[in-house]
This record gives structure tokens, C-alpha cells and sequence, in this order.
């Protein structure tokens, strides 16, 4: 099932969800 | 008076005939609509005010007939004649379209448009004109200012059925995705519009102009974090210095948030979410691609 | 998701294509599938039988253009050109847009300069307007572009077709994402059991305070 692993595969890259300093010391 | 006001009518009907609007409008004018002569009763008051305004309105004089749809302000809401309703409400949204108040006058249009009854009086309303009303309320909405309320107006145009069969719906589904609009895009939309609303302003941009500027000003808030004035200006296609003039001015109405850095020239663009929150949202998104990844496993019997 | 949906069709209808064609026909409709504005997955086409036994015949081009399509990027085009037919514009523009999902399932935030050499762009301008027509507005990708810092932050990239080998590290990387879950879930448990034991201390010191608090009243009065 080609199109599932596709959409598991972009799933799998959208965490860490943000990447950026504010976020980081928000976060923090 | 009631023969002079017989001849103000008739000359008046002349000149209508004659396609001299705003003579026919200045006969009716010196009718004295505040005689206490028998016929003159407040319907009579209303379609006289009405009749006025809409004869400016056809030499686009839109100051001499506001100032009679203003009289006709306060006879309208006692009147019960559908027609002449109607025909205030038509006026009104011309007259704000014409002064530029293009917001005001697109939810003016979109009333208009929702009609239901196609037989009002003797007056038939087909859907030409339905269509007509509800194409000048997105053409409008689009040459408001950019912001949160025109927003809310736009998602109500665009989840409006009938909006798609418009020919400018292209355009407006690009503005309400906040979509950055190119040269081609605006000069066709450029075709549909009317003189006055593609007039010059005081700062040598059109109408048009300062609202694409504006629109496309505001879609990049969405796509960048931050950019400098040059390249902001050659996105926007105009000079750097103004592009900072006309960002720094939507922040401080709060149509768009974000700060200037003068020092590195540079525009800081701020979401309207905390940081914080736009992770949440972040993760919700993480979850419901989950969700759907699990329901298509599950449909294929997984 | 989105991407999916709107790919099924064009996928089921290259698939058909592609099996009821062989050799040069075939190639056409490998040209059509790499062409079109919309698909970006190519493994399902890649799985007809007809497309596989292109392998070693005057054809095989069209079998590498395929297959590079459906892993590859702009920079292995460039490489191996002697062995792939030449490109038209919308294919250059595809291979462009792939090479950007391709980069992005590496790293989160694209510097500038690695864009504009991996996609053979001069300018940010024109880089960014890549960026935003091509890749933002096409749906595939979603992000934020950072001038000051000179970067992509990449918020969501739409899935390629899966690279031999690549299956493994996806699983690997669901593994990670499950033992973390599980130990949030006991960290999550020992701390509501940390809360109510809490929450116990307190009501029973609570009530021996209000107990020596009668005590005093009542040697008060007597």
C-alpha cells in the first residue's frame, strides 16, 4: 500500500513539531 | 403648489427620458417634501428621496445622493412598500461603493443578493440581478482593506454555493486563501472593475492598487517569519521605502501584526497564535494525520 | 492526506495506462505521468509489469526516468543525464519540487544556499517564489521562509515513494515514538499517583489541625 506508507512517511517527519529559538525558550 | 409639483414631475420624467439624470434629480429637489399639501404623506416623502438619489447615482454623484438617501434614512424603517425598500437598499450599497467604504457596501450587495422573493410589487427580481448584487459584493470585498474583518466576510462569500459560479470566483478563492496575486491575476480582475474603482489616490496609487498591495502584503505575513524592505518591494512591485510605509501603517491599525526593524531594514512578521500554541496546534495536526493514516489502514482491512 | 486523495485518481489512471501499453507507448505515458502537475508518486506505475520489463529494451530510458522520479533528485539527474532522455520543462519542474520533499525529510530547517544549489537557483527571489508557487501553493509542503536567517523552516512536507531500505528506519523511528509514549504514559501515572498521595497528606493534615483547633476552644471555654 504505497500511498499508506507515503502518509506515514510525512508523518513521521512532522515531529519535532517546531524547530526555533522563541519556541525553544517558550518551551522551556 | 400641488401644479408646480405636477410640472417639477413631469419635466423631471423629461429629462429622464432624456438620459439628463442629475437635472431631472434637481427638478425633483425643489419639490418641497415638507409641505403639509394633501398626497405628500411619508411613502410619497421616501420614493421621492429614492428616486433622487438613484438619478445622481446614474452620473455617479454619489455626495448629492447620499444626501437624500440620508433623508430617506428616516422614513424607511416605517416604511412597509417592499419596492421602495428594495430600492433604498440598492442605493445605499451604490453609495458606499462609490465613496470607497467598500467593506460596508459589500455586506450591503450580499443582502441584496439573498433575496428570496422574485416578485416584489411590480417589480420582477431575476437572478441576473441576484448575481449582479452578489458579484459586486465579492468585487468589493476584495478592494476593501485588507484585515480580519474583511476575513470574516470573505469566508461567508466563499462558502457561498453560488460564488462559484461567478466569473471572478478564481480571484476571490485566491484572496480568501491569502494567496499572494500576480500582475495577470489583478489586471483581469482589472477589467471588471468601474472608474471609480480604479481611481487614483492621493499617494498616486488606484484603488486597485492599494488593495492588492495590501492583500499581498498580508499573504506574506503567512508565508514568511520576516523579510526586508528590497525584497518585500519587489514582491509587492513597488519601492522599498513605500512598501515600509504601507506595512508599518497595517500594524499600527492592527491589520496585520508584526514589527520594523529600521536598523536592518528588515519586517518581523508575528502570528496571531503564541508560539506555544501554534505547537499545540502542531501536534492536533500530528494527531488527526494519525487518525486518518489508522481509518485508511482500517478501510483496507489492516 | 490531501495529496493522496488528490493523486489517487491520476495514480489508478497512469496505472491502467501503463498496463495496457507497452514500449513506446508506454514511454509516452511515462512522459505524461512525469509531466503532470499534480501526481508526485510514481511507485504504484512503477509496479506494472509492462514498466518493469522495459529493463534492458530500447526503452530502459524511460524505466531510469521513472524510477528517479519516483526516488531521486534534481542533482541525480544532473549526474546521470547520459542515461536518462532529456527533460521538458515540467519535468524539471517536478524533479525540482520532489528534490525539496526529498530534502525536507532530512531536516526541519533548509538553509538558502543548500536550496538554491541543490535546485540550481541564483537568487532568493527566485528561490522563494519556488518556494511559494511551486512547492507552498502546490500543497505539498508547508513552512515558514526566514530572510533573516536565510532559511526554510519546514512545518509539513508531503511523502515520497519509499527508497529500498527506507521502510526500516521508518519503522525504527515508530519504535522511538512508541517507547517515548509509553514512558510519558508511566511518567503521566506516577505522577497522578504522586498527586492524590499529596492530596491525602494534606486533607489528613487539614484535619488535625482543625481537630486541635476544638481541642483549644473547648479548654478555652471550660
Amino acid at each position: 500500500e504505497n500511498s499508506l506508507l507515503r502518509e506515514v512517511s510525512s508523518l513521521l517527519r512532522r515531529l519535532p513539531a517546531i524547530e526555533s529559538g522563541k519556541f525553544q525558550d517558550d518551551f522551556l | 403648489e400641488e401644479q408646480a409639483l405636477t410640472i417639477r414631475e413631469k419635466l423631471a420624467d423629461l429629462y429622464e427620458s432624456e438620459e439628463q439624470w442629475s437635472k431631472a434629480a434637481q427638478m425633483l429637489s425643489g419639490i418641497d417634501l415638507d409641505s403639509g399639501m394633501r398626497g405628500i404623506d411619508d411613502t410619497y416623502r421616501l420614493s421621492k428621496c429614492v428616486q433622487i438619489a438613484r438619478l445622481y447615482l446614474e452620473d455617479d454623484d454619489a455626495i448629492n445622493a447620499e444626501a437624500f438617501i440620508n433623508k430617506a434614512s428616516f422614513l424607511v424603517s416605517n416604511s412597509q412598500n417592499e419596492v421602495l425598500n428594495l430600492q433604498y437598499k440598492v442605493c445605499y450599497a451604490r453609495i458606499l461603493d462609490l465613496k470607497r467604504k467598500f467593506l460596508e457596501a459589500a455586506i450591503r450587495y450580499y443582502d441584496i443578493s439573498q433575496i428570496e422573493k422574485r416578485q416584489i410589487g411590480d417589480e420582477e427580481i431575476d437572478e441576473a440581478a441576484l448575481e449582479q448584487a452578489l458579484s459586486a459584493a465579492v468585487t468589493c470585498t476584495i478592494l476593501a482593506g485588507a484585515g480580519p474583518q474583511r476575513s470574516r466576510v470573505l469566508a461567508t462569500l466563499y462558502k457561498d454555493e453560488r460564488c462559484s459560479k461567478l466569473k471572478i470566483y478564481p480571484i476571490l478563492q485566491k484572496v480568501y486563501l491569502e494567496r499572494i496575486l500576480r500582475r495577470p491575476e489583478i489586471d483581469a480582475f482589472a477589467e471588471e472593475l468601474k472608474p471609480h474603482q480604479k481611481a487614483f489616490l492621493p499617494d498616486n496609487f488606484t484603488v486597485l492598487d492599494r488593495a492588492m498591495i495590501e492583500h499581498n502584503l498580508l499573504s506574506a505575513s503567512k508565508l514568511y517569519t520576516n523579510i526586508s524592505f528590497d525584497e518585500l518591494g519587489t514582491l509587492l512591485g513597488i519601492p522599498p521605502h513605500k512598501a515600509e510605509k504601507i506595512a508599518s501603517k497595517m500594524i499600527y491599525e492592527d491589520r496585520m501584526r508584526g514589527s520594523i526593524d529600521q536598523v536592518e531594514a528588515m519586517i518581523h512578521f508575528e502570528d496571531d497564535t503564541e508560539e506555544l500554541q501554534q505547537w499545540d496546534q502542531q501536534i492536533v495536526g500530528v494527531c488527526q494525520s494519525l487518525n486518518n493514516i489508522l481509518d485508511g489502514m482500517a478501510k483496507r482491512g489492516f | 492526506m490531501d495529496i493522496e486523495q488528490k493523486q489517487a485518481d491520476l495514480i489508478e489512471h497512469f496505472v491502467k495506462q501503463a498496463s495496457l501499453n507497452k514500449g513506446s507507448s508506454l514511454a509516452s505515458i511515462i512522459i505524461e505521468a512525469t509531466s503532470n502537475p499534480s501526481l508526485f508518486a510514481f511507485s504504484e506505475i512503477l509496479a506494472v509489469p509492462n514498466v518493469a520489463e522495459l529493463q534492458g529494451t530500447e526503452h530502459s530510458l524511460y524505466l531510469n526516468l521513472l524510477r528517479l522520479f519516483a526516488h531521486g533528485t534534481w542533482s541525480d539527474y544532473k549526474s546521470s543525464a547520459g542515461s536518462l532522455p532529456p527533460l521538458v520543462a515540467d519535468q524539471i519542474l517536478k524533479l525540482k519540487q520532489l528534490t525539496v520533499l526529498t530534502l525536507a525529510e532530512t531536516s526541519k530547517v533548509l538553509p538558502y544556499d543548500h536550496l538554491m544549489q541543490e535546485l540550481d537557483v541564483t537568487n532568493v527571489r527566485e528561490l522563494e517564489d519556488f518556494l511559494i508557487n511551486e512547492c507552498m501553493y502546490a500543497g505539498i509542503v508547508r513552512g515558514k521562509l526566514d530572510q533573516f536567517r536565510r532559511c526554510f523552516q519546514v512545518l509539513f512536507a508531503a511523502g515520497r515513494d519509499l527508497r529500498p531500505g527506507q521502510l526500516s528506519s521508518m519503522i525504527q523511528t515508530m519504535t522511538n515514538w512508541l517507547a517515548t509514549s509509553d514512558n510519558l504514559l508511566l511518567t503521566i501515572q506516577e505522577k497522578i499517583k504522586w498527586a492524590d498521595a499529596m492530596s491525602e497528606v494534606d486533607k489528613k493534615h487539614k484535619k488535625e489541625v482543625e481537630d486541635r483547633v476544638e481541642e483549644m476552644k473547648k479548654t478555652v471555654v471550660s
